[in-house]
């Protein structure tokens, strides 16, 4: 899988896809949606679409692509790899979101939360695919978050399409579980491949699986905390294990809108009553209106 | 440690390479307040400066591969010595009688005021603001009101000038809140310019001058 | 010059970490 792209710059998003089967512009073609690294406090989410001709599903399931979390890495690499030689009628396309995308639409000031996230990029795919032309008629969806809540806001957005939002929909679904693989096969290819922007000097890459509770994984972050900047931006900062080892090791920060701000501004009322001895002089206008005042003290 | 952001003229660059201690940080008397306040001394050229800090809340720097808490950014501007020597000056005007410069410009509060003592052409400048006299070839000085406004009303005159030079908005404060330069200058009138310069020149000088300035 | 005040006086990466923009 070529994710030079996403080696350039990993700051962001990046879109992957296979060519269109042209099969896939004249039959109705049955989709399948999942996602890859949705737990891990390092590295990319990867959200996934697979999709192929109704004719074509025997063919699909014959490829083995089984339930995906049933296979180990090599194997979905070498089934990821059958179902690349059969892109006569199997097509995919992926959405790489960085560490960097997760953690600044988290911790924005807006909160842009993983659920939202997830739905957005999910329909976004598939909007894909039909901007692509593929027939879309049915669309199979592993859950995130409510079931009926998901299924709901994406029949919405694609009303013509039949879709089925289903927790396990990976083990149901041979569409599912190839989707599953193509974004597993990306994220660990990502993961293994990762650039540090920070250009660190001694990363070492044994980050284990990622899993907050893998402790290798905590013992990586624990190692690779910096007090001023956190993290490299291969960690996800909007992690509760991120944030804690933070909040442990890394020096406070204030900002313009922080809460503190609200107690100091108020102060005590009777202080604009009081007459607080001689007021001392204000400076000029022009210095104020720049801010400037003079040092009393450096 | 502490580090410092200092926006200064160019030419003092060298100023500190020249001699050790070229530049030296000094407290001295803020001539409006008469509370102390930070100035700089240029030794080599003998030139005062001010000080000026911007300090907005929630600021921080990055200096080279550090990071320095506090986020103020200062100023050093020239400024004209006459303003601390006038206050110490006006401080012995009710003794009313001609004093050598030394016996004037002391004070404990801030002893390192004998700087100005040895600025360049100090005899000039003490023209502007004293009547002299002297006597076995040493020199005694008394403080004239009547030339300090004089210089005054000079130094407001170049300020005005100053002003409609560098476009500053003088008109209503509403206008001044996005102080960019251009469309206003033409509507200020010239009383504005006037009182605008007076009240700038007024962060210099003692209360009641400014006042005796203002009717002057 | 940053729009948070760090509350800490100490050296930093910045040049791995940081690239400056208006």
């Amino acid at each position: 899988m070529d994710l030079s792209e996403l080696e350039r710059d990993n700051t962001d998003r990046c879109r992957l896809s296979s060519p269109v089967p042209a099969v896939c512009r004249k039959e109705p073609c049955v989709l399948g949606v999942d996602e890859a690294g949705r737990g891990p406090v390092l590295g990319p989410m990867v959200y996934a679409i697979c999709y192929c001709p109704l004719s074509r599903l025997a063919d699909l399931e014959a490829l083995k692509v089984a339930d995906s979390k049933t296979l180990s890495e090599s194997e979905r690499d070498r089934l990821f790899v059958k179902m690349e030689e059969d892109k006569d009628f199997v097509g995919w396309a992926l959405d790489v979101l960085s560490p960097n995308l997760i953690s600044t639409s988290m911790l924005g000031r807006v909160k842009y939360n993983l659920n939202s996230l997830s739905h957005d990029t999910a329909a976004g795919l598939v909007q894909y695919a039909l901007d692509q032309g593929v027939k879309v008629t049915q669309v199979f969806v592993d859950t995130v978050g409510l079931p009926e809540k998901y299924q709901e806001r994406l029949q919405q957005c694609f009303p013509g399409i039949e879709v089925t939002v289903k927790a396990k929909a990976d083990a149901l679904y041979p569409v599912v579980s190839a989707a599953s693989i193509c974004a597993k096969v990306a994220r660990d290819q990502a993961v293994k491949n990762w650039q540090f922007v920070e250009k660190l000097q001694d990363v070492d890459a044994d980050y284990g699986s990622g899993y907050p509770n893998d402790p290798k994984t905590k013992a990586w972050l624990r190692k690779h905390v910096e007090p001023v900047f956190g993290f490299p931006q291969f960690v996800r900062f909007s992690w509760r294990t991120a944030q804690s080892i933070l909040e442990k090791e890394a020096e406070g920060v204030t900002w313009e809108d922080s809460s503190a701000e609200d107690q100091e501004g108020l102060g005590k009322i009777t202080s604009y009553f009081l007459s607080e001895g001689p007021r001392p002089r204000l400076p000029h206008r022009y210095f104020q209106e720049r801010g400037l005042e003079s040092a009393t003290t450096l | 440690a502490r580090q410092y952001v200092f926006l200064l003229p160019e030419y003092l660059k060298d100023a500190s390479k020249k001699m050790k201690n070229g530049l030296m940080f000094v407290k001295l008397v803020n001539p409006c307040s008469g509370e102390g306040a930070i100035y700089l001394f240029d030794m080599c050229l003998q030139q005062l400066f001010e000080i000026k800090v911007f300090k907005e809340k929630h600021r921080s720097w990055f200096i080279n591969q550090s990071v320095q808490s506090e986020g103020h950014l200062h100023f050093a501007t020239p400024m004209d010595p006459l303003f601390l020597i006038l206050h110490y000056l006006m401080k012995t005007e009710k003794e009313g009688k001609f004093q050598p410069l030394d016996q004037v410009v002391v004070d404990d509060t801030f002893p390192n005021c004998t700087l100005l003592l040895k600025l360049p052409e100090l005899e000039k400048l003490l023209g502007h603001v004293t009547e002299e006299k002297e006597i076995d070839s040493k020199k005694y000085y008394k403080y004239s009101k009547e030339k300090t406004l004089k210089w005054l009303e000079k130094k407001v005159n170049q300020t005005i000038v100053a002003l409609k030079t560098n476009k500053i908005n003088v008109g209503a404060r509403v206008q001044s809140a996005a102080f960019f330069p251009g469309d206003q200058a033409s509507s200020d009138k010239e009383e504005d310019y006037i009182r605008y310069a007076h009240g700038l020149i007024s962060d210099y000088i003692p209360k009641e001058l400014s006042d005796d300035l203002s009717k002057h | 010059l940053l729009p948070c005040e760090v509350l800490a006086n100490r050296p930093a990466p910045v040049e791995r970490f940081f690239v400056p923009a208006i």
